[in-house]
């Protein structure tokens, strides 16, 4: 009979209490729609995690990755992003396991003098029309 | 230049390949242009050895003294220097990819493509679709920033930093019109293979905005020239 929808406390404790509960309840269904999309994931690509321990690792950086491909998807509007076969990795390993191009971090003039620009750089050809 | 262009529909472009977990992107960039280059020279498509590269292309850039180490990331334009010095590539079916460096087990009488000469191409991206169409599919270095999520669709990032060029792929072709639900428009893009897999991206493949020099992808482009025999 005396349950919270029925009886609200609203000094400033109960406020809060009622906050703290919102918050772990969104939080709580926050992390069973990631764990959710992170099972059809593994299921989709053939993923397999040695422990349960790694399992819990590659769903954090999963979360991780889903908020990024928002932010993404927000910045690059005229693509499509999402989930990927990478979605299990970390910034990190991702730039380490899938990159690999090097003088990654030069500007513009010190890659073109890594290919020796000024020396080889091909004859201009006509693309009027 | 023509409005369309596609070295896929001329049969001059291999099936997408997978590097796995292995930093070797720079050497599929370079097994593809030469791939292209061979067929324009020989009109055979063949599939070439990825794992040469790794296992035995040590060449440094004499400025940046930047190595090509196999998984551990490498540059295409060593890669030629080490491809004219070693004569050239063997075929993928003779020394296939195991995605690890190992012991280096080239076999010069195996060679299935050898390369004459490379080049830089210009930052004008005219100039890049001028080389493209006239010289085959280019080796293009990009920010690859936006395609650890990339699905499908034109990817024209508003902030996309220029500088880190950090990832090795290759154009094949572009396209005048993209269609992009946002703008209700059509958007001019290039055509990328990666080297991901068919299951990353448009099976395998990147469409990247044209025409703004995004992600740096004009920054670090080259061509080869390989011999007829």
């Amino acid at each position: 009979f005396y349950d919270e929808a029925n009886i609200q406390q609203v000094t400033e404790e109960g406020q809060r209490l009622n906050k703290k509960f919102v918050g772990e309840n969104l939080a709580m269904l926050g992390n069973k729609i990631h764990e959710e999309k992170f099972q059809m994931f593994m299921k989709e690509y053939g993923k397999e995690y040695s422990s349960k321990e790694e399992y819990v690792h590659r769903l954090g950086i999963f979360a991780k990755n889903v908020i990024r491909a928002a932010e993404h998807q927000a910045l690059d509007p005229t693509a499509v992003h999402g989930i990927t076969p990478f979605s299990d990795l970390s910034e990190e390993e991702f730039e380490m396991k899938l990159l690999g191009l090097k003088s990654g971090n030069s500007g513009d003039s010190s890659l073109n003098d890594v290919m020796g620009l000024s020396q080889t750089t091909a004859p201009e050809l006509d693309v009027k029309g | 230049l023509p409005e369309n262009f596609d070295w896929r529909e001329k049969g001059a472009v291999t099936e997408v390949k997978n590097q796995g977990i292995c930093g070797a992107c720079w050497a599929f960039s370079t097994t593809g242009v030469m791939e292209g280059a061979n067929f324009l020279a020989t009109g055979k498509l063949n599939s070439l050895s990825e794992q040469q590269l790794l296992d035995c292309d040590h060449k440094c850039d004499r400025k940046d003294k930047d190595c090509d180490s196999g998984c551990g990331g490498g540059l295409m334009t060593n890669a030629y220097k080490y491809l004219i010095e070693a004569g050239g590539l063997e075929e993928e079916k003779t020394y296939p990819y195991v995605g690890k460096q190992g012991d280096c087990k080239f076999n010069p009488e195996k060679i299935a493509a050898r390369i004459v000469n490379f080049t830089t191409i210009s930052l004008d991206e005219n100039q890049i679709a001028a080389n493209l169409v006239r010289r085959g599919p280019l080796a293009v270095g990009l920010n690859a920033v936006f395609m650890q999520t990339y699905i499908g669709g034109v990817s024209c990032p508003l902030i996309c930093s220029k500088r880190r060029v950090d990832h090795g792929v290759l154009l094949v072709g572009y396209n005048a019109k993209g269609f992009s639900i946002l703008r209700l428009g059509n958007k001019p893009y290039w055509i990328i293979k990666n080297s991901w897999g068919e299951r990353w991206g448009e099976k395998g493949y990147y469409k990247l905005c044209r025409g703004h020099s995004i992600c740096g992808m004009n920054s670090m482009v080259s061509a080869v020239a390989t011999a007829t025999s």
